[in-house]
């Protein structure tokens, strides 16, 4: 474990919290996408099969049950709360989503480190958790506007897998071949496809101005 | 062994 990790797991955790929060509090999720909710639900569902095979620490047992509980309630919220899912608005998130889990799961068939059930699956999870996002940043460009607390989770979802590249540079140098093109090159997709939205997001902060995304 | 590593991470 090295500090850049550890941010990086805290900055996740407290994005799944920020809108769970959020969600529980004022029982809406308005502005918040579905098939992003689902497709993370789905890259926990895949990337942690190894929960109750591989033991490897408490911290880490402990993070997985919390990530798996805070999106799989998410999305239970969004679909089956009988409050929150009217504030739901489906008109407006309708990114085709299976788009972006075919092609993830056809490429982690090709590309992975050793062609197993699980480390396709598990490769399959990196490369939809670089995707995910994209339901959430369309239905914020047509919606327009963006709420503090929406605009804090996609901030810290952004920010997490910024932390998580240090640590690969960090471990790159400190532990003997400890190198993984896979899991690198979808991290740094994924923090590049957050790029503009930081943009607009910082500027909107030094401005103190409501967070307007272009259209 | 070599690509067990980075499953330590979540």
């Amino acid at each position: 474990m090295n500090i850049f990790r550890f941010a990086g797991d805290m900055t996740h955790l407290a994005s799944v919290l920020v809108l769970l929060l959020k969600i529980h509090t004022i029982k809406s999720c308005a502005g918040v996408s579905l098939k992003t909710q689902e497709l993370y639900a789905i890259v926990f569902a895949t990337r942690y099969l190894d929960i109750f095979t591989d033991f490897i620490s408490l911290y880490n047992t402990f993070m997985k049950l919390v990530f798996l509980g805070s999106s799989f309630s998410i999305v239970w919220y969004m679909r089956s709360h009988k409050i929150v899912r009217r504030s739901y608005d489906k008109d407006q998130d309708t990114f085709r989503h299976y788009f972006l889990i075919v092609p993830c799961l056809l490429l982690a068939m090709i590309i992975n480190e050793k062609f197993t059930f699980r480390e396709v699956l598990w490769t399959f999870s990196l490369f939809l958790e670089a995707v995910a996002i994209l339901p959430q940043l369309v239905l914020l460009q047509r919606t327009r506007n963006i709420d503090n607390l929406t605009g804090q989770y996609i901030f810290l979802l952004g920010a997490y897998r910024a932390f998580y590249i240090f640590n690969w540079i960090y471990r790159y140098f400190t532990e003997p071949h400890y190198v993984h093109w896979i899991p690198w090159i979808a991290g740094l997709l994924q923090t590049l496809l957050y790029g503009d939205f930081f943009y607009y997001y910082f500027h909107s902060w030094k401005n103190n101005k409501k967070l307007q995304l272009p259209a | 062994e070599r690509n067990e590593s980075i499953k330590d991470e979540l």
